[in-house]
């Protein structure tokens, strides 16, 4: 473990206790994507299948696959609940959160099934988490560009995950010098997932560093 | 071959 791993850890875990914190404290669902939230936990059942198989890489990386894909349906069972506590808040959520995610789910179904380790279940399902993870923040970031504002909690959430697999790239330049091993998959993902979240990443240094509005284009 | 990817990381 390095220490650009275990920040990007953190920094994922960080990201989901923010989102629980922001739809508990503020009671309010206003300006979070359901569509992403739920892509993540497609993300986090399709790549820990492992934990079925019971041959567990370590204490730590179980104990994390359990919170992640606990938390995240968490957040879809909060995020489901606002339909009869907020009811409106609930289908403006459905209003402005129109992004399609039939093309993502079937532009990375397509990448899992033509770029993957090994033609098994549970390398295809691997990969298709690892190209849906690249890509399932859109929703939320198409939905933030489209209200123009948001809560300050909700965007730090965004800063906190796209920190997340930023921090992933440096981790893997380490093991490919230290452990000679890469993973040209999980890399590629990285980089797009770092890519998308770069125009944003853009925005949050204006509006949180530079004290500026974030008047989103 | 392909290596066995033995996925250790979140």
């Amino acid at each position: 473990m390095n220490p650009f791993r275990i920040l990007g850890d953190l920094s994922h875990l960080a990201s989901i206790l923010v989102l629980i914190f922001n739809i508990k404290s503020t009671n309010t669902i206003e300006g979070i994507s359901i569509k992403t939230q739920v892509l993540y936990v497609l993300v986090f059942l399709t790549r820990y299948l492992d934990l079925f198989s019971f041959r567990l890489v370590s204490f730590y990386n179980t104990i994390m696959k359990l919170f992640f894909i606990s938390s995240s349906i968490y957040v879809v069972v909060l995020l489901q609940r606002s339909k009869t506590t907020q009811a409106v808040a609930y289908k403006t959520m459905l209003l402005t959160d129109t992004f399609k995610v039939q093309y993502i789910l079937l532009g990375t179904l397509i990448a899992a099934f033509v770029i993957n380790h090994k033609f098994t279940f549970v390398e295809i399902a691997w990969s298709f988490s690892v190209w849906l993870e690249s890509v399932a923040i859109l929703p939320q970031l198409f939905m933030l560009s489209k209200s123009g504002k948001s809560k300050s909690l909700t965007v730090h959430y965004i800063f906190a995950l796209g920190l997340y697999r930023t921090l992933y790239i440096p981790n893997w330049i380490w093991r490919y010098h230290t452990e000679g091993v890469i993973d040209k998959i999980a890399l590629a993902a990285g980089i797009i997932q770092t890519l998308v979240y770069s125009d944003f990443f853009y925005l949050y240094y204006k509006k949180v560093i530079k004290r500026s509005a974030l008047n989103l284009p | 071959g392909e290596e066995t990817m033995s996925h250790d990381e979140l």
